[in-house]
């Protein structure tokens, strides 16, 4: 996408055009680009190229900023999945179980999306494909009693991860975020000395500028420890991991790269930077 | 909000015309405002172009501030676009046969029971799933028939070949009496293309009356491209946005049909399968705008 030997107007006007599609936002692509002038400027870099170098670490100094949290510690540790309907959390529930089952931890799966149609039955074929027990109630059971009752399995069986899928919804709906902080709320009372909680928005990667609208939103009611940005193997790029790194501080903690069980791969910020450009 | 930066830029012009500056001042606002809501930036930048000739030429009316008037003709061409005011989007009558497909978790399960709920009234409803690959995408769609009260092709959970499932539930749909035949697809890039070719595959085995892209309102500016291929692939003949109900302003919405020139015959506005309405050029227009 970056073609060489080029004006630093024809620099600037291509490096809009690149981020603007690859979803990073209007707003956040020009207040990023200013940032970059004002060092430019201060820095004495002139020529297309050269800006284009400076640029490309630029940014990789920008996605270093935040560093993904490590799941684990000396007690139990619970992740739980929040995020908009379709963005990929049950899929990757069953993903983290995996991987975390082969890396030799106690993984349970909680099956809090008691709402949508087959949402359980779906989540226990992924507890299958990872070898790992499910916890569940009957559809329209009440979310909170899943975990309650997941949480307290856990300790009794001495899990040391809980794995915590939720149903889908949207931020602008105050009764269902009303719901998501009641879930909140019973897992933090539940956790002891030692413990561990880590929350986790799913982003899906094909979505536009309402990802970081949604990252916003859900951050300011129940605080996000880290982002997992979905379906990356499609042609978008996304783009909304600059404004979550650069305006949320929230790292990203995996990346999802297709439907396998195996297509969780962890967020290297250099690698992402590189694509954007290609 | 687009209008007070509109006037802000057009202030008070006594001109007689929009001249071509102050035009192209304010459609820098206009390009804006489209691309904040999501709209691919090349059919912003068609639909600037276009907008700019019809507002050039335009005689200041007397009982209109410039600002509003430039504004007007801005949603108007806008809701040219989206398909023209008062345009109503139908099915056939007597048999018909609907194909969905679109990106993984895009809506399509639940917009095939939300289609058949619809109009239950006019067509004796079989749902297909022709989904073998999600964990319990089957039994979503035998559920979801089941709330909207049509039937579910049960036999298809036993098999485990797209190709045959749609086989045997078209031949089942014509042996019981069903006249209404939705057929659920899996989710799929078009960067894929085995399942891409699947797909293809599908739409030649039944005399499909519609094929439905469906399309996730929040989606960015990647849905250009695919439903470029969708459609270059095998013909659709109409969109459907979902998630409406999210607080996305929609710019996917105008992607899709600039690219496709097919209309979009519903919007999804909510998870219950009544939360399905008819869409109007006018509602998106203002929200696109914002
Ligand atoms: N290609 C691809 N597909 C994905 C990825 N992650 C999830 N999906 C697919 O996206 C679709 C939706 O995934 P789900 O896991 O059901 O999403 P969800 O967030 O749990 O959805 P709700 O519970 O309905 O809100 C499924 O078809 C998944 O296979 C990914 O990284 N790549
Ligand atoms: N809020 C809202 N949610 C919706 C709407 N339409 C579908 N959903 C939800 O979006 C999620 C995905 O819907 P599905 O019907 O499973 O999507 P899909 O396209 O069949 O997904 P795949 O088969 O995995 O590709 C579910 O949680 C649905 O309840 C809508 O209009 N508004
Ligand atoms: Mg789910
Ligand atoms: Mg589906």
């Amino acid at each position: 996408l970056f073609r060489s030997r080029k004006t630093e107007k024809e620099f600037y006007d291509e490096l809009e055009e690149i981020l603007v599609t690859s979803d990073v936002g209007v707003t956040v692509t020009r207040s990023i680009v200013d940032s970059f002038r004002e060092l430019a400027g201060r820095q004495a870099i002139t020529g297309g190229e050269a800006l284009q170098s400076a640029f490309v670490a630029f940014l990789e100094q920008l996605v270093s900023r935040v560093v993904a949290p490590e799941i684990g510690g000396p007690g139990m540790s619970v992740l739980m999945l929040l995020g908009v309907n379709g963005s990929g959390k049950t899929t990757t529930a069953g993903k983290l179980a995996r991987s975390a089952a082969e890396s030799g931890r106690s993984v349970l799966l909680a099956a809090a999306d008691t709402f949508r149609a087959a949402a359980a039955d779906q989540l226990a074929e992924w507890s299958t494909r990872a070898g790992v027990p499910l916890v569940r109630q009957q559809a329209g059971a009440d979310p909170g009693a899943v975990v309650y009752d997941a949480l307290d399995a856990a300790r009794a069986r001495k899990h040391d991860l809980v794995i915590v899928d939720t149903a889908g919804r949207f931020h602008n709906r105050e009764n269902l975020v009303r719901e998501l902080q009641k879930i909140d709320k019973i897992v933090r009372s539940k956790l002891a000395e030692g413990d561990r909680y880590y929350r986790m928005i799913v982003l899906d990667a094909t979505a536009g500028t309402n990802a970081f609208t949604q990252a916003r939103s859900f951050h300011e009611a129940v605080p996000l420890d880290a982002a997992i940005v979905t379906k990356l193997d499609s042609s978008a790029r996304g783009g909304v991991i600059l404004p979550l790194i650069a305006d949320l501080g929230l790292p990203v903690f995996r990346i999802g790269v297709g439907e396998g069980v195996d297509d969780l791969v962890p967020f290297e910020g250099t690698a992402w930077v590189h694509s954007l450009f290609e | 909000q687009l209008t007070a930066r509109i006037s802000g830029i057009l202030g008070s012009f006594g001109n007689k015309k929009l001249t071509e500056s102050n035009v192209r001042d304010g459609m820098r606002e206009v390009r804006l405002a489209l691309l904040e809501a999501d709209v691919a930036v090349k059919v912003v930048d068609d639909f600037i172009e276009n907008a700019t000739a019809k507002a050039l030429g335009e005689e200041i009316l007397r009982s209109v501030s410039p600002t509003q008037q430039f504004i007007k003709v801005i949603y108007d061409e806008l809701v040219r676009v989206m398909g023209g005011a008062g345009q109503q989007f139908s099915l056939r009558k007597g048999k018909l046969n609907i194909l969905l497909c679109g990106l993984q978790g895009s809506g399509k399960t639940t917009t095939a029971a939300k289609i058949a709920l619809m109009h239950k009234k006019q067509y004796r409803f079989l749902l297909v799933s022709a989904d073998t690959y999600r964990p319990a995408a089957m039994e979503q769609l035998r559920i979801l028939a089941g709330q909207a009260g049509v039937g579910f092709f049960e036999q298809g959970m036993k098999l485990n070949n797209p190709i045959e499932i749609v086989r045997k539930a078209r031949s089942f749909a014509d042996e019981n009496g069903y006249n209404g035949l939705i057929i659920d697809t899996a989710g799929r890039m078009e960067v894929d293309d085995a399942m891409m070719k699947e797909i293809q595959q599908i739409s030649k085995l039944v005399k499909f009356d519609e094929t439905f892209f469906v399309a996730d309102a929040t989606a960015g500016q990647s849905i250009v491209q695919t439903v470029s291929a969708f459609h270059a692939q095998f013909n659709l003949t109409g969109l459907v946005l979902t998630k409406f109900d999210s607080d996305t302003r929609g710019g996917a919405a105008l992607s899709v049909k600039a690219v496709t020139g097919k209309p979009i015959a519903w919007v999804g506005t909510g998870e219950k399968l009544e939360d399905f309405e008819i869409f109007y050029p006018e509602r998106i227009a203002s929200r696109i705008l914002g």
